[in-house]
């Protein structure tokens, strides 16, 4: 099953 | 100081209607260049970024870059209040930790002002890369909610494929399975009935349903939805809302481990 990925492990924290 | 006043008090009630479930609470930043808003999920699987420019405004004037942090809730029940014609103007100064709505109705016969309670808000801004896209599917905005919809009822989880042809939405679930292809349509009398599929290469993604019909709320702010896809990247949903800015949702996809 895929897993479900946080946002900000996308996007880099400001 | 701040102020600034749009004319239909309508159109940020419908924008805050559309994102309030998502996000209860948000930081709104006024600066020169307008007023922007970016907001996770409580589950931090999705992400709001509102755009709209002071440009876009009647009026608009931030003496300094300022934040007003709002519970969405409350500030959705101050905005239904306004008649569905109302102008709108917010006012807010650092003295005090309110900001003011003021709906006149289009004859000035009534003037109503309410005054919701700001509050200090701790959240994390993520930067968003300017990325390049390998696939940008246009089409209804209507189109696009009836879809996930359509899907939310089978499934949990949609596969979205793009080729050069067409974008594929798949689910499946106990009592079955659902696939709706949309091929691309140029040929429409109005530009907003087009489905235009710009692909630099085939992409295939799959992401939580409850997300994207979530998303869809914001149908009626836009004829037209916009869909960038990027293997192992977040999709992104926009809605441009006419002459003064967007709203784009953004949503981390399921990725097999």
């Amino acid at each position: 099953q895929p897993q479900q990925r946080g946002i900000s492990s996308f996007f880099g924290r400001q | 100081m701040f102020e600034a006043q749009m004319a239909q008090a309508a159109l940020l009630k419908q924008i805050i209607e559309s994102i309030r479930e998502l996000i209860t609470e948000a930081t709104f930043e006024v600066s020169g260049t307008g007023m922007m808003l970016q907001a996770m999920d409580s589950s931090h699987v999705s992400l709001v970024a509102l755009n709209l420019r002071s440009d876009g405004f009647q009026l608009f004037r931030a003496d300094r870059p300022f934040s007003m942090g709002m519970n969405l809730n409350h500030m959705a029940k101050m905005l239904k209040c306004a008649g569905k014609d109302d102008t709108l103007t917010m006012r807010a100064d650092e003295a005090n930790d309110l900001v003011t709505f003021l709906f006149e109705s289009p004859g000035n016969e009534r003037l109503a002002e309410f005054e919701l309670k700001l509050m200090d808000i701790t959240s994390e801004n993520l930067g968003i890369p300017d990325a390049e896209y390998s696939a940008t599917v246009s089409m209804p905005s209507a189109e696009f909610q009836r879809i996930v919809k359509d899907l939310g009822s089978i499934g949990d989880t949609v596969e979205i494929t793009v080729t050069k042809d067409d974008v594929r939405f798949a689910a499946s679930g106990d009592i079955g399975n659902a696939t709706i292809k949309c091929r691309q349509l140029l040929d429409t009398e109005k530009p907003e009935d087009r489905t235009l599929i710009e692909m630099v290469e085939p992409v295939n993604l799959t992401f939580a349903l409850r997300y994207l019909i979530n998303f869809s709320k914001a149908t009626s702010l836009a004829p037209s939805v916009t869909i960038k896809l990027s293997t192992e990247m977040p999709v992104v949903v926009e809605y441009k809302l006419s002459d003064i800015g967007y709203v784009r949702f953004y949503l981390a996809p399921k990725i097999e481990d």
